[in-house]
């Protein structure tokens, strides 16, 4: 609901995403580079984003080595 | 090796899936290497239970994380075969370890190998054509607010924290770059994939790289 403290929460939130665009974008102009702005992510705090879809984490490979580290 | 390989002109790649509020991303990234080495080998592409994985796979953590590694390790280990996701279908939520016995179909995976292809990224490339999709875990902190386009900055790669699918790569253009499928649905990215610039380790996609052979 519009003023709810919820919908207050997530504008914020929103807001500060646009800030973060700004500065992501602001690195490259060139037509292949990423572009960053507005997506179903957008009103998740990086905190909220980061507890629901980061959640994976990598063990430590070995290096490859050529044909030697295969099967 | 080739200029450019993608292995959804080879119709082996299932379409990108949606994890919604759930930290099944480790998940997704195994069972897609698994369904599409399965169709590499001559078999029809089949999707394979995620849920499977996620509520079975028990050094993992379900919705509230995992690795790949750990994963690829359970079912060489246990040889249990994945089910086809139509017969154990995804809910986002862990759940019951749900058993098949040995007489009912499914895909076992034989082995795995996990390597650190960092500094090595053509390597990497053969890697892919050789063995198929590659399972790998990335800092994907800045995704948040991606859209499209080559990822070439603010990424590190020493805060690995999302697994996905490296299914391809292009070294044509002026940005050499990977072609990778997220788990996070079609509307996010380009129709749910992101790609990274070769050749600089990009969000650490280079450092833990797992292949599987069926």
């Amino acid at each position: 609901e519009v003023n709810s403290p919820q919908f207050d929460r997530r504008l914020f939130f929103f807001q500060e995403s646009a800030t973060r665009h700004a500065y992501l974008n602001s690195f490259s102009a060139a037509s292949q580079s990423a572009k960053y702005g507005i997506n179903q992510f957008s009103d998740l705090s990086q905190r909220e984003f980061q507890d629901l879809y980061l959640r994976a984490s990598a063990d430590r490979a070995p290096a490859f080595s050529g044909q030697k580290a295969e099967g | 090796l080739p200029a450019k390989f993608d292995w959804r002109d080879h119709a082996i790649v299932a379409p990108v899936q949606n994890q919604q509020a759930c930290g099944s991303c480790w998940a997704f990234s195994v069972v897609g290497a698994v369904q599409s080495v399965h169709a590499i080998g001559g078999s029809q592409l089949v999707e394979l239970s995620v849920q499977q994985v996620l509520d079975c796979s028990f050094q993992n953590k379900g919705c509230n994380g995992g690795t790949p590694v750990a994963a690829l390790k359970w079912l060489t280990q246990t040889r249990v075969k994945l089910v086809p996701q139509s017969e154990y279908p995804y809910k986002a939520q862990t759940r019951m370890c749900h058993f098949f016995s040995g007489s009912h179909g499914g895909v076992g995976v034989k082995n795995f190998t996990a390597l650190d292809f960092s500094g090595q990224e053509e390597a990497m490339m053969g890697h892919l054509v050789k063995h198929g999709p590659l399972s790998v875990v990335v800092d994907a902190l800045s995704w948040q607010d991606y859209l499209g386009g080559i990822i070439q900055y603010h990424c590190s790669s020493k805060r690995s924290n999302h697994a996905v699918l490296v299914v391809g790569y292009d070294t044509t253009g002026d940005i050499p770059y990977w072609i990778v499928q997220n788990s996070w649905g079609t509307t996010w990215g380009d129709k749910g994939y992101v790609y990274m610039k070769v050749g600089s380790n990009i969000c650490g996609i280079a450092d833990s790289v797992a292949a599987v052979f069926l």
